[in-house]
């Protein structure tokens, strides 16, 4: 899969 | 950050007030759906694993600590504190129907099949549905306290603000999560009907009663 997208929303 | 997120995260934040302070206020949680709330509180903390491993910012941490309390404190008002007003008999939909296809999503269609991404992403699709209890409940009872429909409207709203924050990161920073936004969609979408009844009902002053 794609890398992993940044977790920044809540 | 951009002021579609913030107010969206305000909106949030509102709704989740509004919902634990009406059930404290009038010591009821008549017209609310447990099951709803009990399904946001696994997606906060399906989602919110990461506190532990990762920082991003003191507003992201302290929002995320917010939320998973609020949530965990509204479901202990509903199925413990005053549980004699919790309305079982029309909380009756089905979550099983909403878990098992959402756990299979979540394993099918994801950015990568590691633990935490299959976790956020479970928590992405159950959020997208969890709402549909709370629908459910209304459409059988046919109607809803006024300041339930305020609680329904800010949670609708921020997910609604949420799309055009993602429209505004593409734009702007070139991010785009297919996931997300399709899921947040869908959740929008969901909420059509109910926003239909409230801007030509509630707003007008009169009670939210269904069949419309």
């Amino acid at each position: 899969g794609d890398d992993d997208v940044p977790k920044d929303e809540l | 950050m951009n002021i579609f997120r913030l107010t969206g995260d305000l909106s949030h934040l509102a709704a989740i007030i509004i919902l634990l302070l009406k059930i404290w206020k009038t010591r009821s949680c008549a017209g609310i759906s447990g099951k709803s709330q009990i399904l946001f509180a696994l997606v906060f903390t399906t989602r919110y694993l990461d506190l532990f491993s990762s920082f991003i910012s003191l507003y992201n941490t302290v929002m995320k600590v917010i939320y998973i309390m609020c949530a965990y404190a509204t479901v202990y008002l509903i199925y413990g504190k005053f549980k004699a007003t919790y309305d079982g008999n029309h909380d009756t939909f089905r979550v099983e129907f909403l878990l098992i296809p959402v756990v299979l999503l979540a394993v099918l269609i994801n950015h990568a099949f590691a633990p935490m991404e299959i976790l956020w992403t479970f928590s992405i699709y159950l959020e997208s549905v969890a709402i549909l209890p709370q629908l459910f409940m209304i459409s059988k009872t046919g109607e809803a306290e006024t300041i339930t429909t305020h609680y329904l409207f800010f949670l609708g709203l921020y997910r609604t603000l949420y799309l055009f924050n993602w429209i505004w990161r593409f734009y702007f920073e070139g991010f785009f999560d297919l996931i997300a936004v399709v899921a947040g969609l869908v959740q929008t979408i969901l909420y059509c009907d109910f926003f239909y009844l409230y801007i030509t009902k509630v707003l007008k002053g009169k009670k939210l009663s269904l069949p419309a």
